[in-house]
């Protein structure tokens, strides 16, 4: 994996924008006035497929790397979801668990893997 | 990472940033990629989040994730958030939290945020002085030149840096932050600020935009194989555009 080694040697391109058409990404709208079981109903379902394979690869980093530290911490907040998952977060993901067929308690890791990561 | 926040020559505000992730996540050693940057791109989706039939902000997700790390309030402000490794990082932050339930976890406070507030000055406040679980880099745009600012957290309120674009060791019209202090050099092996700068300053004020951002970031190795998107914004209009991104060979792996 090799990288080109310092200094600097790529120059700044040009011409670059617009990309072509098929580098957009879909929209969707997110309505907050619906409860928050139902807002992500329509994501979770279209892209359930996508969300399971990140899910996946996460799992193998947590099991290659996560060693003592993150194993246990995703334990302790396993144990402790109810409690350390605020509303309306918890009855988001709830719905979107329903939509996807994927676990909350999994939705719930992918999303503080930020905080996870920077372990 | 990736995030710049710049104006224009008349004043008008724009916030680009490139997204990267997956380091240290798989190599796929045929193709040369990493296996979750890969696995990202089909996941990466805009919200328009609505409230009353009417737009309230828009952000750039991957499918799955409910918090918010690029996002744009039309006619009030943009943000974007850069991972900060600290070796007070995460750890003894979820262990706290689960002991005292104060902090908020980083995505939900820049949700929270969109979802509030009401102007820069706003944003600003409360991204810079809400506990957190983890450091990370908030940046921030506003509608009127020099409304922009790179927020340098800890987990804890107390040592939080605001680097505003105005200041001197900034660009002065714009403001760039990637994964290191900005009173720090960068790793030596990871110095994607050194090519952002050169490249901002070759755009140049008078060519910010869409296009010369988008050409800022797509240079080598601003443009990485952990690239998984670029988003552009631009505040007064509330545009938001957002387009995969892919690294072909030869190219730096971070």
């Amino acid at each position: 994996i090799a990288g080109q080694i310092p200094p600097y040697n790529d120059s700044c391109v040009q011409g670059q924008y617009p990309p072509p058409k098929d580098r957009r990404v879909p929209n969707y709208v997110i309505n907050l006035d619906l409860p928050p079981e139902q807002r992500w109903l329509q994501l979770g379902a279209d892209k359930h497929r996508e969300i399971g394979a990140i899910l996946l690869e996460m799992k193998k980093f947590l099991m290659e790397w996560g060693s003592g530290e993150i194993i246990s911490i995703v334990d302790l907040l396993g144990d402790n979801l109810d409690q350390v998952l605020p509303s309306p977060y918890k009855e988001e993901l709830t719905g979107m668990a329903n939509a996807s067929g994927i676990m909350i308690g999994e939705l719930f890791i992918y999303n503080i893997f930020y905080e996870l990561f920077t372990v | 990472c990736t995030s710049i926040v710049s104006q224009d020559a008349k004043g008008n505000m724009y916030h680009a940033r490139n997204l990267d992730f997956g380091l240290f996540l798989g190599w796929d050693v045929k193709n040369r990629t990493w296996q979750l940057t890969d696995i990202l791109r089909p996941a990466i989706v805009t919200l328009d989040w609505q409230r009353g039939g009417k737009t309230l902000f828009k952000s750039v997700n991957y499918a799955g994730y409910i918090g918010v790390l690029t996002a744009i309030k039309p006619g009030m402000f943009t943000f974007s958030m850069d991972e900060r490794f600290n070796a007070d990082g995460g750890y003894m932050g979820i262990l706290e939290y689960i002991r005292d339930k104060k902090g908020y976890w980083m995505s939900f406070l820049s949700r929270e945020t969109m979802e509030s507030a009401g102007s820069y000055q706003e944003a600003r406040d409360k991204l810079a002085n809400t506990q957190l679980i983890a450091p990370a880099y908030f940046i921030l745009g506003g509608t009127k030149p020099g409304e922009g600012c790179v927020i340098t957290r800890n987990r804890h309120v107390n040592g939080t840096d605001v680097w505003p674009m105005t200041d001197s060791t900034a660009g002065g019209w714009y403001v760039l932050e990637t994964n290191y202090d900005h009173w720090k050099a960068p790793l030596f092996l990871d110095d994607r600020r050194g090519p952002a700068n050169k490249c901002m300053k070759a755009m140049g004020v008078q060519n910010t935009g869409f296009a010369g951002l988008f050409n800022v970031l797509s240079s080598k190795p601003v443009l990485n194989k952990l690239t998984t998107y670029t988003a552009l914004m631009q505040v007064d209009s509330g545009t938001l555009e957002t387009y995969l991104q892919y690294c072909p060979d030869p190219c730096e792996p971070w």
